[in-house]
């Protein structure tokens, strides 16, 4: 695309198909190319490579803000992790726990799906892999006695980190919105809103039902991070960068693959570099 | 949604007389921008946007009295087209133990569907065998046998020391020793550019020989859906796909960028986690889902 020397209407709209098929979404590009064609217009652009130059500087402005590595602050300290069915959660939460754990934080890591097959075993075999604490109860039983367990045991044996799987849940399912809620009740009355990390896992590979995804699980219980895995495939991800625009919640980490180190914390440039 | 959209290009086109070529171009563009937004691929929106506008543009829109009407009759009836299949039924037609293998990427729904077809094939009369052949997700094979004891469907015991081709293999030799109809195949998930992974799978499906080899995809799938499928596509010719989580609020354009690049027909949707809810796949509902 940016080979070429002068900038017209050829060149936009191959920028606006690489923008979109990155999964940037309508709204964003026509945003982003407005911005850009009203530089052009002002004579403030005048080839290819400055064209390229303004809109990865534009793009990395809206991501610089999201940038913000999450900090244990109290202890003990609750990382909630939501999001819907399959993104990596459970995952995530294996390769977290390892990463804190070289950080020098003892960790504890809740069961707190006790509704899908075999996912307490799943989260246990993390548990071990990572060389942390693991707490489950029966399978079907209640996520909230889970979590509530795990805060007791946080408190008593001084655990810095209590890291909580959630059941997968389409934001759209109310009566599965409402227990989230209720864990969150739970959580707060036990620990305070300032010990809790509120962590929603997004899969890159999905595409605008991302913005929705965010927007009502912030609307239901507040969330004051994002994940956002599978980076590792052909997906850019590119969703972010209007969620980023419109909700300005920080993106903690990126999942780069199904190994226990392929975590990362994120980074603004790289990705944006990711994108051409 | 895209019908008040058009309604509205029109109304403002109305005071201009009657309708031009010029104009009704202005509403294919707002057929694009929705069409993107329902995460349908690029190349896909432009290549359908060309395969309507001969009609867009022609008499029966130009002279009607309900312009927009006559367009998104128009585009209903060509992704109707595009999505619908005669062959979207099942392929049972084989000497048992008829294989069917579900493919896609990580946590697609690969599984869960297993399950779920497994208990569809049982209430239409067939002795089904699960098969678990994922050996590298932690607790895979739990997970499959946690499904099967919920369903009550015999589960073909495997482990995570074994190799994914000699299990399925093994699993096939014991469905056929023991008179089972159907073989149903759950693999891992794996990233469509993972060589090693991809040929692991060419290496299941030439031993074991399915009928059915179904790409199990994510409704709410951006993008990519185009280059995923044509790789799943290219390198196991699949036999149908099977979109999942459809009962979220995703406009699911993957289902018609899945369909225009692979041409095989969308044989069933995933509606629930509940191992009953899977349903057949129809096209005229698709339709207007993606078109909002
Ligand atoms: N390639 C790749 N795969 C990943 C990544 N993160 C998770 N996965 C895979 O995605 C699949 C689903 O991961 P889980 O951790 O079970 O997802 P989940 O959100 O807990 O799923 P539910 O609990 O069922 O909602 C697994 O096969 C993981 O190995 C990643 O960053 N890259
Ligand atoms: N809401 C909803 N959830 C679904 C559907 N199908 C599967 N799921 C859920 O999606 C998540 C992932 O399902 P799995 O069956 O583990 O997916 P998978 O493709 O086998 O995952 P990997 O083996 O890790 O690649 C689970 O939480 C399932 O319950 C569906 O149609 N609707
Ligand atoms: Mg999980
Ligand atoms: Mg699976």
């Amino acid at each position: 695309v940016f080979g070429k020397k002068k900038i017209d209407a050829e060149l936009l709209e191959e920028l606006e198909e690489l923008l979109i098929t990155s999964d940037l979404g309508v709204k964003t590009v026509q945003k982003l190319i407005a911005s850009v064609e009203d530089k052009v217009s002002r004579k403030l652009l005048n080839d290819a490579s400055e064209l390229k130059n303004t809109l990865k500087e534009d793009i990395y402005q809206i991501l610089a803000g999201d940038e913000k590595p999450l900090e244990i602050t109290k202890k003990p300290y609750l990382v909630m992790v939501i999001g819907i069915n399959g993104v990596g959660k459970t995952t995530t939460i294996g390769k977290l726990a390892s990463q804190l754990k070289a950080e020098g934080k003892s960790v504890l890591l809740a069961a707190g799906d006790t509704f899908r097959a075999a996912a307490i075993e799943q989260l246990e075999i993390w548990s071990k892999r990572a060389d942390v604490g693991f707490i489950r109860q029966a399978q079907n039983s209640d996520p909230a006695a889970v979590i509530f367990d795990a805060i007791a045991s946080a408190k008593s044996r001084g655990i810095d980190v209590i890291i909580a799987d959630t059941a997968g849940r389409l934001h759209t399912k109310v009566n599965l919105m409402e227990e989230l809620k209720k864990l969150f009740k739970i959580a707060r009355r036990e620990l305070g809103e300032d010990h809790i990390e509120t962590l929603l896992v997004l899969d890159a590979t999905t595409g605008q039902n991302a913005v929705s995804q965010v927007k009502i699980f912030h609307k239901e219980v507040g969330i004051t991070g994002l994940v956002v895995t599978k980076l590792d495939g052909t997906a850019k991800g590119g969703v972010i960068v209007g969620i980023a625009d419109e909700f300005k919640i920080p993106v903690r980490y990126i999942g780069i693959g199904e190994q226990i180190d392929d975590l990362r914390v994120f980074n603004a440039q790289d990705f944006v570099d990711a994108l051409f | 949604n895209l019908s008040d959209k058009l309604h509205g290009v029109f109304k403002k086109l109305k005071g201009h007389g009657k309708l031009t070529e010029s104009n009704i171009k202005a509403t294919l563009r707002e057929v694009k921008l929705a069409l993107l937004e329902a995460d349908v691929n690029f190349k896909v929106v432009k290549s359908f946007i060309d395969e309507i506008s001969q009609k867009a543009l022609g008499e029966e829109v130009i002279l009607s009295l309900t312009p927009a009407q006559q367009i998104i009759k128009i585009i209903n009836e060509e992704l109707i087209h595009i999505m619908g299949d005669e062959d979207s039924d099942l392929n049972l037609k084989a000497v048992p133990p008829v294989g069917i293998m579900l493919v896609g990427l990580q946590g697609s729904g690969k599984t869960t569907t297993c399950g779920k077809l497994a208990n569809y094939l049982r209430k239409h009369g067939k002795s089904p065998l699960l098969v678990p052949a994922d050996v590298y997700r932690p607790a895979a094979i739990e997970q499959l046998k946690t499904l099967g004891k919920q369903l009550d469907i015999p589960v073909f015991d495997s482990n995570i020391k074994q190799n994914p081709v000699k299990i399925c293999k093994a699993a096939k030799d014991f469905a056929l020793k023991n008179a089972y109809d159907v073989c149903i195949i759950d693999t891992a998930g794996r990233l469509h550019i993972d060589e090693k992974l991809m040929a692991e799978l060419k290496s299941i499906k030439k031993k074991v020989g399915p009928t059915e080899v179904l790409f199990v995809a994510d409704a709410m799938t951006g993008q990519e859906a185009v280059n995923i499928a044509k790789t799943f596509d290219d390198i196991l010719d699949i036999t149908g796909v099977i979109l999942t989580k459809m009962d979220g609020d995703a406009r699911g354009g993957a289902a018609l960028s899945i369909k225009h690049i692979t041409g095989k027909p969308i044989k069933f949707i995933g509606v629930g986690e509940k191992l009953n809810q899977l349903e057949k796949f129809h096209p005229d509902r698709m339709a207007s889902q993606i078109l909002g």
